[in-house]
């Protein structure tokens, strides 16, 4: 579980990028 | 025959596809070929987050891909990342490198601390992607195909990712009659590939427990 959750922050947080961009 | 629209998704896909790629300055610490385990360790571990960074990239590039429900967006990444990872590394590795990359990078995956019944069944799959000879558009599109599979975990809607994934595969489809038309099995195999893929995908959650343990 712990490493699917620093895949998920990843994701989320490469995701978020374009829409703060 | 492909259609202009056709055309032009390729293309936005293919560019993404070449614009999107592990930085530099780490691929270059690959090859160095003197390194301990630990470092070998963390290097791989970089390359990992930098792996599921390019993917998300890539994909935001995909036509349509970000008019998906955002946690659908999320669960196709996170459901797709091994295997986009592994699809990937077997381009990655299949390219022609300049004389000795190769046997580095192999001797370095070897001596990483992965147990021999992982790395087998990894390098079948990259030896299986290599014999394939596949072109820039067909390695792009098979990726997008990879990403966009509407039965990953948590997927709500998924006939919305079907629909996406149906429009990738019609253009793929035309493209290997296009291209290889004396091999009618083509787009077959290439599919065929996305069944080992996630055979590959399974033992991957196995294959870093042993690693992390080693």
């Amino acid at each position: 579980p712990a490493s699917n959750l620093g895949l998920e922050d990843i994701i989320r947080k490469a995701l978020m990028g374009n829409l703060e961009e | 025959e492909i259609t202009k629209d056709q055309q032009a998704l390729v293309k936005i896909i293919v560019e993404a596809y070449n614009r999107h790629q592990i930085p530099q300055d780490v691929t270059k610490k690959l090859l160095q070929d003197q390194y301990s385990a630990e470092e070998n360790f963390l290097l791989l571990t970089e390359m990992a987050t930098n792996q599921v960074q390019v993917l998300v990239e890539f994909t935001k590039n995909i036509p349509g891909f970000l008019s998906l429900d955002r946690e659908d967006q999320i669960a196709l990444l996170k459901g797709s990342a091994v295997e986009a990872m592994f699809l990937r590394s077997a381009q990655v590795f299949n390219r022609k490198m300049p004389s000795g990359h190769t046997e580095v990078l192999e001797d370095r995956i070897r001596k990483s601390g992965i147990s021999e019944e992982f790395i087998t069944p990894m390098f079948n799959f990259y030896k299986s992607i290599g014999e394939l000879h596949m072109v820039r558009e067909e390695q792009a599109l098979l990726t997008t195909i990879t990403i966009l599979t509407p039965d990953r975990p948590y997927v709500k809607d998924q006939q919305a990712v079907e629909r996406l994934q149906e429009t990738m595969l019609d253009v793929l489809r035309k493209m290997c009659v296009l291209q290889h038309p004396q091999d009618p099995q083509y787009f077959a195999r290439l599919l065929g590939r996305l069944t080992e893929l996630r055979t590959l995908s399974h033992y991957h959650a196995e294959m870093l427990t042993s690693w992390r343990m080693n």
